[in-house]
Parts: structure tokens; C-alpha cells; sequence
């Protein structure tokens, strides 16, 4: 069977409660960038992590993993690649 | 305005209009089977104004000329690049023409000379420009839950690797973003999502392993060819909804599109093009309703579409009377019906959603064998939060593990005996992950009743040789029903079925559901003495015509609908069964017929075949009156048949006088003498001559003409002159051997006349190479091997 890999990114998908401010204030506190509250998702994040390898076959580890200690960070997943065709 | 029965056909001056098989198939320039009635629904006055679409793609080109008046910003974004302008990169390979191509399908503006023109050509149209860099699981929630307020229907023509060995679907983000859109958007009626089903012709690949089109919140679109044949890229689904054209084989007809760097192209769509042009027809729906759900459209589509011409061997009619298949779901769709049914539509009951957990004991699936579990559903009829009766989706979530996944098949029977496959055998996979919680939907038991038998069947067909050692397990599945406690339709929505091929699927029309004080708009064919809900059915008077429907229902519209006519000034009345228009109820006033019949234009009824001493017209709409003379006849003077008493003469027919005479057109008269039978007076008419007299061309004479030999076989017992071969002047008989003399240049060579540039044996003056003989003759030059084709072969070897 192929072994199909999984390809880490530097992007960060980040659930915060307490608004746009609060997830900036935590982003910038451990190295990321706020880009915005994912489409309608409520309370959804995109961070973006300069400083990691963009594309990586092993997921990140570093300071900037700690954010997910914080208390009001609910949820965190670095974004993985999808294969995904146009047909 | 309205003007049924086709008579009159849609023309834009988009070059490309005329080769738009698939939009006005109907107006029989082109000979295709059917197309999806959008011209029909455009001639009811709906175009997609107001409604918005956006095209997950790899961009939109927003300044083809053919997109810029419709392009919406706030429709449209650059995941990839997280700015608000979606245009696509351009390479040389042009790689990035996908999102274009397929906007073009829905939103090309009609009229402009440029291209072409989309279904939906006055709708908004953006684009997500979201496939030219890493698609992440953060990437597809964006595009998918952008401006959920604002944009109405999000069409997508991709999916997970159709390489006939993935299985893959959204993950928690995407998945919450359809939740969230179905939920929430427009305005908490439901975001409409619309999939391409995969594009699996060359691995095989099967559409239940890609859970974007295998959810129930997508409207998974399937592809036919112009033929109604299956297309060599479709993927067999038991999830699919139904069908658009799309490309087929290289004879069949192609979909136009607009294309990277403001171009137009008609090359191979694939299960791509489907997508866009059922979001377009969506759009009029919507446009026709505004306040249609998520749910009423899937509702729309299933009791709209019709299996038509599309080739499937797996046609079956449901328990609820739906013809579906695992090719083209409910089949093509018909813009026409949709709006139609969207104007009249009462939104269906809230959607339970009932899980029936089966036992969880794990059954091994031997290789060769099959695995059979049953399970009684009630449809959870003991919690009236969840309970469902009649069946929209029936999803099954299941775990197996199995050493080579692509080696099972899966079916599921519900308890009326529909069955789908779920899971059809995969060549290429040969995972020995198995399915963990996988979802498995079907639309085959729509309309049914939930409770019952369900019967799961896996089967184990080993593709290769496999260890027996570690066989597969059905682990765990359960039934997720999805419906509502009563019937969905409300009597209102069974009108108009003139048109349809299937009979109604409603089981108990008392069964409704009642109506609460309505504050919202009317219709627009409402007078201003106001309305009791959101369709044409609800006005307390109409702004102009109305009909009522089986269940005397009364339904305002502009003008009266096919197979109705004007009473007065408002009630339409239905014309006799046969006519497509009218000015009466009887059978004899009509002005056009069915399909099928054709309209006697002496008695105005409609039939099925012209009778004696008519003919069908041109168009095959009129069977039109003959000559009087003729009993048949293929046009108005030719006759193929004659009334009795007179002959047929050509294709003419005239009285019939006795040997020797002929009518003039008062009485017979002799003919002349020469002639024995003859159509007219002078020597000239003769059919056949007397004795003593030969027929030449019409005449009769007593010797044959120069250029005429004498025919000694008896034509209708008269010998005739015939002319003579084309290179005799003269001749003996018939052919080219039989020449007697020849014309000017010509010299006559044992009855065939041959050129005169011929020599003859090299002495005789020959009208224009004389000299030249004597000169070849003089030095012996016909023994020179070479020359002697110059002497022609009158040549001999002594010269």
C-alpha cells in the first residue's frame, strides 16, 4: 500500500472565546499571527506561524505549542495538507 | 411573455448560442432528446436576479467580459493568498481556468455578443479562489462558510483524489462550516451546497468514499452525455440527487464555457460542468421563491427531475413512486417544473433526525461470502422529537475492518425493498484501514416510510490472493434516518403534474399541516387585496389570470399555462385533453396540439395521424388538406394516390377518359393522331403512340431523330426512341459501342467514337495530327519503343 504522509503547514485553526482582540493579545504572546476569524466560524481563529517550516512531515513543536495551555484557547489543530482534485 | 408549446424560440446573439444544445434543445434545430427546460423557466420571467452564487474554485476572472457585469466582491475571496481579489494566477499551462470555466455555466451574461450564456444570467456570481495552494481542512471552512448572508448557493467541482483508492471527506472545521451554512445561512433558511459527484472514469473510484458529495447537505450532481449515455469519467452513487449534461464521448456534443484571458472554449467538462449548471438552476428556483429552505430545494429537485432519456440498466421506481438510480440520482433536472413547483411551494415539515443504534456484536466477513444484518426500525416513533415516518436521506454509519478494503461491496435495503448499493468493489484500494464511523448515505428511499426491516448485506470478493488469517469484521453500524413525523407535501404542492412522468407520491393529502397567520410578501401575481402566504396559491385575488388545480386549489399566473385558455377576463380553463392551445374546451377548438398529436387544419382537432387527403407539414405540427384530386399526397400538389376516376400522371392527377381521349378539363377529347393514350391535346402530350409510330421524348414519330436509335424492347407493349449514347451523334442502339457517326473531333473506331487526335495507321490526314503521322511514319519511329505511345496505336512495328 503507498504510504500516503501527512504534510504539516504553519497555519493554526484556534478556538478562543472572549472576541478578535483576546485571540490577537494570545497570537502575538506566543509568536503567532492573527489572520482572522475563520469564514462564519464563531470563536474559529487563523494563526499563522512564521518561524515554523511552512510544509513539514512532522507536526510542530516548540514554545509556540504552550498556547494551548492557555485558558481560554478551547481548541487548537495545526492545519494539515488535503490532496483535493478539481474535477 | 409566456408562449407555451415552443412556437416561439429564445434567440441571444452570443456567438456561441446556436451550439447551446443542452439549453434549447426543444426548439428542434438541434436533434437532441431533451434538454433541462431552462428556456422555459426564462420565459416565465425568472433569470436568477437577486439570487447570489459563489464558485469554490481556483479563482474567477472577474474581468471576462462575459462575467464582469455579473461579478459580485461580495461573493468572492482569495483564500489562498487571504486578500479580497479571487483572480486566478495565470501560468502558460493555464492551470487555473477550472473556477472560470465553471462560472460561466451559471452567470455569463446573455446578449452581449461575447461568449455564451449562463443558466442563470442575471444572477450574482463570485468566486473563492481556494485550490491554487494547500487545501487544509481551514481552507475549506473558509470557502465554505464565506458571507453566508449574502451568498445564496456555493457550487463546488472538486473533491478528495478520485483515484479509486482514497476515502476521505470533510473534517471538524468544513464539516462545522456546512452545519453552520445549513443552520444559519440565508437567513437561517439554509445555505445551498452543490457538489460535483466524482470523476472516477479511469480508477474505478466510487462516490460514497468522497464524504463531500456524500453528505446530506450537499446536492451531489451527476453528468449525462447529449446521448443520455453514461459518461466514461461518472461515478455510480446511491447519494446522488440527480443530473445535468455535461461532455461525453468525442461525438458528443460539448458544453460551452467562458475561459481564462476573456476567451469562450468547448472542450471536455467532465462531472464539472454538472455542478455550476445545477447551482444556476437552483438559482431561478430561487429566484421563483426566495424563502424556499435548504431542504424544500432537495425536495424540489427529487419530485422535479425525470429519467427522461438517461441510459441506466438500474432504473427503478421506488416505494414512493420516485424512478431513481445509482447513476443519475432522480434524474435530469427540468428548470421549467422546478420554478414552477418553487412558486406554489409550501415549505416542508422540520427535519427529524432519528439514530437506530443496531446490536454491536461484530460479525466476520469471509472472504467469498457475504454478511447479512437486519434490523427493525421504528423510526424512533417513541420520541416525537425524533420521529420519522417518510424518509428524506438514510445515512448508515458504519466500522469495519477488513485486510483489503476495495474488496467490499455494500448494500442496503429498506423495509419497502428499495435497494441501493452503498459500496461497489475499488481495484486500486488495497488499505487495510477499513472504514472507521464512516457515513454512507443514500437518496433512494425518499418519500418512504421509515419503519421496518433495514437490511445491511456486505460482501467480501478477495480482487487477489489474501491471508485468510485476519478476515474482516463488521464491527459496529446504525441507521440514521433522517425525515419528517408527516407528510411533507402539502396539497398545494401537487400542482401542476401535467407535465410529469411520475405519478404523486403523496399517500395521504389529508394529512396537512396547517397554516399560520401569513405577514410576509405576496406573490407577484397577487392584486393588492393581499395574500395568506408566500405563493401564487396563496392570493385572496389575482393580479391577472388564475387556474385551479386537481384539489381546486386556485393558483394565480400570468398567463394561462399550457393546455388552458382565456374564459374571461381572469379564469384560465383547461382546453380538451389533446391541445397544447385553445380558444375552447372542445376537441375541435383547438389552435395547437401536444407532442404527439398534430392539428387537422380543416377540423382543428388534434391527432395522432393524418388521415386520407391530408399531409403532414414541414414543421410536423399541421396535417394540411391535399390537392382535391388526390386521395394522398406527400405535399399540397403531389399526389401519391388519386380520388377515384382519375390517374395518377407524374405526381398529378386527372379524370380518366376512354383509349384515344383526354380530359380538358371539361370533357375528353381525342388526342392526336400519332398518340394511342396521351395527357393533352398536340403531339407533344402522347403517353404511348399508335401503331406504325414510335414515342420520342413525348412525341410520336414515324422514324427515330438523328441521335436516336430504336428501341426494339417493348415499353408498356410500345417500342420508343431512345437517345443515343452522349459520344455517339448517330448510333445502332443503345451504349457507347453502337455509334454510327461521331461529333465534330471525334473519329468513329469500330462503333466508339475516340478523340481525332488519333492517327489512322499513321497515313490517313487526320484533322489535326496528319503532318505529324507522316512525319513518324517517314522516320520509322514506331519501332522506337518510346515514341510509339506518341502514334497512338495505329503504330506498327515496321513503321
Amino acid at each position: 500500500p503507498a504510504c500516503r504522509t501527512r504534510m504539516y503547514t504553519n497555519h493554526w485553526a484556534v478556538r478562543i472565546t472572549g472576541g478578535h482582540q483576546e485571540a490577537s493579545r494570545i497570537a502575538s504572546k506566543y509568536g503567532y499571527v492573527n489572520i482572522g476569524q475563520i469564514g462564519a466560524l464563531k470563536d474559529y481563529y487563523h494563526f499563522y506561524h512564521s518561524k515554523t517550516i511552512k510544509r513539514s512531515v512532522l507536526s510542530s513543536r516548540g514554545t509556540h505549542s504552550f498556547i494551548s495551555m492557555e485558558p481560554k484557547v478551547e481548541w487548537i489543530q495545526q492545519q494539515v495538507v488535503k490532496r483535493r482534485i478539481k474535477r | 411573455d409566456y408562449k407555451p408549446g415552443g412556437t416561439q424560440s429564445t434567440y441571444f446573439n452570443d456567438p456561441k448560442w446556436p451550439s447551446m444544445w443542452y439549453m434549447h434543445c426543444s426548439d428542434n434545430t438541434h436533434h437532441c432528446q431533451s434538454d433541462m427546460n431552462i428556456v422555459g423557466a426564462w420565459k416565465r420571467g425568472y433569470t436568477g436576479k437577486n439570487v447570489v452564487i459563489t464558485i469554490l474554485d481556483d479563482g474567477i476572472e472577474r474581468t471576462h467580459p462575459d462575467l464582469m457585469q455579473n461579478y459580485d466582491s461580495n461573493a468572492s475571496y482569495d483564500v489562498n493568498s487571504n486578500d479580497i481579489d479571487p483572480m486566478p494566477r495565470y501560468d502558460a499551462s493555464n492551470e487555473n481556468k477550472h473556477g472560470t470555466r465553471c462560472a460561466g455555466e451559471v452567470a455569463a451574461i446573455a446578449n452581449n455578443s461575447h461568449c455564451t450564456v449562463g443558466i442563470a444570467f442575471n444572477a450574482k456570481i463570485g468566486g473563492v479562489r481556494m485550490l491554487d495552494g494547500d487545501v487544509t481542512d481551514m481552507v475549506e471552512a473558509k470557502s465554505l462558510s464565506l458571507n453566508p448572508q449574502h451568498i445564496h448557493i456555493y457550487s463546488a467541482s472538486w473533491g478528495p483524489d478520485d483515484d479509486g483508492k482514497t476515502v476521505d471527506g470533510p473534517a471538524s472545521l468544513a464539516r462545522q462550516a456546512f452545519e453552520n451554512g445549513i443552520r444559519t445561512g440565508r437567513n437561517k433558511l439554509g445555505s445551498i451546497f452543490v457538489w460535483a459527484s466524482g470523476n472516477g472514469g479511469r480508477s474505478k473510484d466510487h462516490c460514497s468514499c468522497d464524504g463531500y458529495t456524500n453528505s446530506i447537505y450537499t446536492i451531489s450532481i451527476s453528468s449525462t452525455a447529449e446521448s443520455g449515455k453514461k459518461p466514461w469519467y461518472l461515478e455510480e452513487c446511491a447519494s446522488t440527487l440527480a443530473t445535468t449534461y455535461s461532455s461525453g464521448e468525442s461525438y458528443d456534443k460539448k458544453i460551452i464555457t467562458t475561459d481564462l484571458r476573456q476567451r469562450c472554449t468547448d472542450s471536455h467538462t467532465g462531472t464539472s460542468a454538472s455542478a455550476p449548471m445545477a447551482a444556476g438552476i437552483i438559482a431561478l428556483a430561487l429566484e421563483a421563491n426566495p424563502f424556499l429552505t435548504w431542504r424544500d430545494v432537495q425536495h424540489i429537485i427529487v419530485r422535479t427531475s425525470r429519467a427522461g432519456h438517461l441510459n441506466s440498466n438500474d432504473w427503478k421506481t421506488n416505494a414512493a413512486g420516485y424512478k431513481v438510480s445509482h447513476l443519475y440520482g432522480f434524474g435530469l433536472m427540468d428548470a421549467e417544473a422546478m420554478v414552477m413547483e418553487a412558486e406554489k411551494w409550501t415549505t416542508v415539515p422540520q427535519q427529524h433526525v432519528c439514530v437506530e443504534s443496531t446490536d454491536h456484536q461484530a460479525k466476520t466477513i469471509r472472504p467469498d461470502s457475504q454478511v447479512h444484518s437486519v434490523y427493525k426500525a421504528t423510526g424512533c416513533s417513541d420520541n416525537s422529537n425524533h420521529h420519522v415516518i417518510y424518509l428524506e436521506h438514510v445515512v448508515v454509519r458504519i466500522t469495519i475492518t477488513h485486510p483489503r478494503r476495495g474488496d467490499l461491496a455494500i448494500f442496503l435495503t429498506s423495509p419497502s425493498g428499495t435497494k441501493s448499493q452503498l459500496l461497489a468493489n475499488r481495484l486500486f484500494d488495497h488499505s487495510t484501514e477499513g472504514f472507521k464511523n464512516w457515513e454512507f448515505m443514500t437518496t433512494h428511499c425518499w418519500g418512504e416510510k421509515a419503519a421496518g426491516d433495514w437490511k445491511l448485506e456486505i460482501h467480501d470478493t478477495p480482487s487477489q490472493l489474501r491471508s485468510f488469517k485476519s478476515p474482516g469484521k463488521l464491527k459496529e453500524w446504525s441507521l440514521v434516518l433522517y425525515g419528517t413525523s408527516i407528510q411533507p407535501y402539502s396539497p398545494r404542492n401537487d400542482f401542476p403534474k401535467v407535465e410529469r412522468v411520475r405519478s404523486s407520491p403523496v399517500e395521504d393529502p389529508t394529512e396537512d399541516y396547517g397554516t399560520d397567520d401569513y405577514a410576509g410578501p405576496c406573490n407577484a401575481e397577487c392584486s393588492k387585496v393581499g395574500c395568506d402566504g408566500p405563493g401564487p396559491d396563496h392570493c385572496t385575488d389575482c393580479l391577472h389570470y388564475y387556474y385551479k388545480s386537481k384539489n381546486n386549489t386556485r393558483i394565480c399566473v400570468p398567463n394561462c399555462p399550457p393546455g388552458h385558455y382565456n374564459v374571461d377576463k381572469k379564469r384560465c380553463k383547461k382546453c380538451s385533453p389533446n391541445c397544447e392551445t385553445c380558444v375552447g374546451s372542445h376537441s375541435d377548438q383547438c389552435l395547437s396540439c401536444k407532442s404527439g398529436f398534430y392539428l387537422n387544419e380543416e377540423s382543428n382537432v388534434c391527432i395522432t395521424s393524418c388521415p386520407d387527403g391530408f399531409y403532414l407539414d414541414k414543421n410536423k405540427i399541421v396535417c394540411r388538406k391535399c390537392s382535391e384530386n388526390c386521395k394522398t399526397c406527400t405535399e399540397s400538389q403531389s399526389c401519391t394516390e388519386c380520388r377515384h376516376g382519375l390517374s395518377l400522371y407524374g405526381s398529378r392527377c386527372a379524370v380518366r377518359c376512354e383509349e384515344g381521349k383526354y380530359h380538358n378539363g371539361r370533357e375528353c377529347e381525342p388526342c392526336h393522331r400519332s398518340c394511342a393514350t396521351c395527357a393533352g391535346s398536340g403531339a407533344d402530350a402522347c403517353i404511348n403512340c399508335t401503331e406504325g409510330y414510335f414515342l420520342e421524348d413525348g412525341r410520336c414519330v414515324q422514324s427515330c431523330s438523328g441521335g436516336y436509335y430504336l428501341d426494339h424492347s417493348l415499353e408498356n407493349g410500345y417500342k420508343t426512341c431512345k437517345r443515343c449514347d452522349a459520344s455517339c451523334l448517330e448510333c445502332s442502339g443503345q451504349g457507347d459501342k453502337n455509334c454510327t457517326s461521331c461529333p465534330n473531333g471525334y473519329i468513329l473506331d469500330t462503333g466508339v467514337c475516340v478523340i481525332g487526335t488519333v492517327c489512322k495507321d499513321a497515313t490517313e490526314e487526320s484533322w489535326a495530327e496528319g503532318g505529324f503521322c507522316m512525319l513518324v511514319k517517314k522516320n520509322n519511329l514506331c519501332q522506337r519503343k518510346v515514341l510509339q505511345q506518341l502514334c497512338c496505336r495505329t503504330c506498327t512495328h515496321k513503321g
